[in-house]
């Protein structure tokens, strides 16, 4: 572990809190795309499936089911609790555009051909693109609500922060997963025009608004 | 080496 990891990690946990957070005091999920969540929930599952047959330490198991517990409560709230805020006419991203072809790279590009080794590689891969739906929602709507962009900033700053830490432990433990690192690179770049727009709006007060 | 690469990360 270090420190570059671990305020990833944070990161991680705090975007997740805001979006929970948020959803359940207004009790509305206006302007969140369910689909970006369901996938999300999708990328813990298919990557913690060695959660009770691979203990790496405490912190491990208690941050992987802190994951799968807050993802997947969050799409509940989202399509049970507070589905009639569902705005289900701007979340109309086709998911299935970035399962698939996900699916079909993790079997063509893995480590290991073995069920546990593609899950895994599936889930990194569906991560990196998992924030498409919510990205495709804005800019339908054109703008996010403050505490949204909160969120995505935390998410974003997560996989940058990732980005670091295998630099940190490539030159120092000689470690480097490339299939990580590859889509660890195309999912922090995808969030590059939001890190813009944050920095130079939402920071100065302004509401986020997209240009139309 | 591969064999002991256990995937310490989130």
């Amino acid at each position: 572990m270090n420190v570059f990891r671990l305020v990833g990690d944070l990161s991680h946990l705090l975007a997740i809190i805001i979006l929970l957070l948020k959803i359940w005091k207004t009790r509305s999920c206006a302007g969140v795309s369910g689909k970006s969540q369901i996938l999300f929930s999708l990328v813990f599952i298919t990557r913690y499936l060695d959660l009770f047959t691979n203990f790496i330490s405490v912190y491990n198991s208690v941050m992987k089911i802190i994951y799968l517990v807050t993802s997947l409560g969050t799409v509940y709230l989202m399509y049970f609790k507070f589905k009639a805020t569902y705005d289900s006419n701007h979340d109309t991203f086709r998911i299935e555009f970035l399962v698939v072809p996900v699916g079909g790279l993790s079997f063509l590009v893995n480590h290991d051909f073995t069920p546990l080794e593609i899950l895994w590689t599936f889930s990194i891969y569906l991560e990196s693109v998992a924030i498409l739906p919510q990205l495709f929602m804005i800019s339908k709507t054109g703008e996010a609500e403050t505490i949204t962009s909160h969120y995505l900033f935390a998410l974003g700053s997560y996989r940058a922060l990732y980005i670091v830490n295998w630099v940190y432990r490539y030159y120092t433990e000689g470690f480097f997963d490339l299939i990580a690192i590859v889509a660890g690179c195309v999912q922090t770049i995808l969030y590059c025009d939001f890190f813009y727009l944050y920095i130079t709006k939402v920071l100065k007060g302004k509401q986020l608004k997209l240009p139309a | 080496d591969l064999e002991e690469d256990t995937k310490d990360e989130l």
